[in-house]
């Protein structure tokens, strides 16, 4: 049978006109994380090893929603959540509503192997998140001029989005008067 | 969202999934990701990792649904089994990847598009955004 992977980068409605410069970075980072993922695996890595490597390295790309580049809340903030489960043991850990963890994926991980829980959130997330040392940043760390913009729009549009929606085009009502 | 599932050498199986959620999404929203069973979801028959609107995959407890196929039905490939519980979410609203305890490696979305990638031991090796990549 063999090791196998398989990674994803968000679904949604993406649009075939997406421009080279925002399709090309993201293509990038998936080669170069099934390349780190291969070689884990060929040189005998655990798969929970591997899948927390991968999305280290996603959360720390600003072109995915996770890690630096989430999205961005009504209020202009980031909450970002992450889960992580191991299949043999069903071990599990989640955490949600972090604003100050660089890799909650890790943090989720941390639940699952440090405390009798599954799921730690917000405020209790965060708080375990200094006890453990793991990289906390400002918030301001994680919002980009991008995910501002995807903001604006989606506030105008009064729309609450999944990645990758398009922005609705105006309808040019000067057209008809 | 990202996410990633991976069968090892010795057969373990793993998933992970991480996000920052909806555009605009309220203060306070919880979605799919860290929901056991919903967006995340491992046994030792497979592990499953979703992406999209995180209210729709919770209601269709999509990483389970997928784990439970498997499990309930005999015979069933890994691909069929994400299919169907694909097919049974409005169109539109997910995307999901998962291998199996057999090395089976599905990426199944109805969405216009999915950025995603897998490998196997095998030689398999696809990167792609579109069905037609």
């Amino acid at each position: 049978m063999g090791w196998a992977i398989a990674l994803h980068g968000g679904a949604g409605d993406i649009p075939r006109s997406l421009p080279p410069d925002r399709r090309e970075p993201r293509l990038a980072t998936l080669r170069r994380c099934l390349d780190l993922a291969t070689a884990a695996l060929r040189s005998g890595s655990t798969a929970l090893d591997v899948v927390e490597l991968v999305v280290r390295e996603l959360e720390n790309c600003p072109h995915y929603n996770a890690g630096v580049g989430s999205v961005l809340t009504a209020d202009g903030t980031v909450e970002m959540e992450a889960a992580v489960m191991d299949g043999n043991t069903m071990r599990c850990g989640a955490v949600s509503g972090l604003s100050t963890v660089v890799n909650a994926v890790s943090l989720a991980r941390l639940v699952m192997e440090k405390t009798p829980h599954i799921y730690l959130a917000f405020h209790g997330a965060e708080a375990f998140a200094r006890e453990q040392g793991v990289e906390t940043k400002d918030p301001s760390h994680f919002i980009t001029e991008a995910n501002k913009e995807r903001l604006r729009q989606a506030k105008e549009a009064n729309r609450v989005q999944v990645d990758y929606t398009q922005p609705i085009p105006k309808d040019d009502n000067s057209r008809i008067g | 969202t990202v996410g990633c599932v991976a069968i090892d050498s010795a057969g373990n199986l793993a998933t992970a999934t991480s996000t920052g959620g909806l555009v605009n999404k309220m203060v306070g929203r919880i979605g799919d990701t860290p929901v056991i069973g919903a967006g995340t979801y491992a046994n030792r028959l497979c592990a499953v990792s979703a992406t999209g609107v995180g209210e729709a995959i919770i209601r269709h407890t999509v990483a389970r649904d997928v784990a439970a196929l498997m499990e309930y039905v005999p015979d069933l490939s890994l691909e069929d089994a994400a299919a169907r519980v694909v097919a049974g979410v409005p169109p539109g609203k997910v995307g999901l990847v998962a291998v199996s305890a057999a090395g089976e490696v599905t990426m199944a979305y109805n969405t216009t598009g999915m950025f995603r990638a897998c490998a196997t031991e095998g030689g398999r090796h696809e990167v792609g955004i579109w069905p037609d990549d």
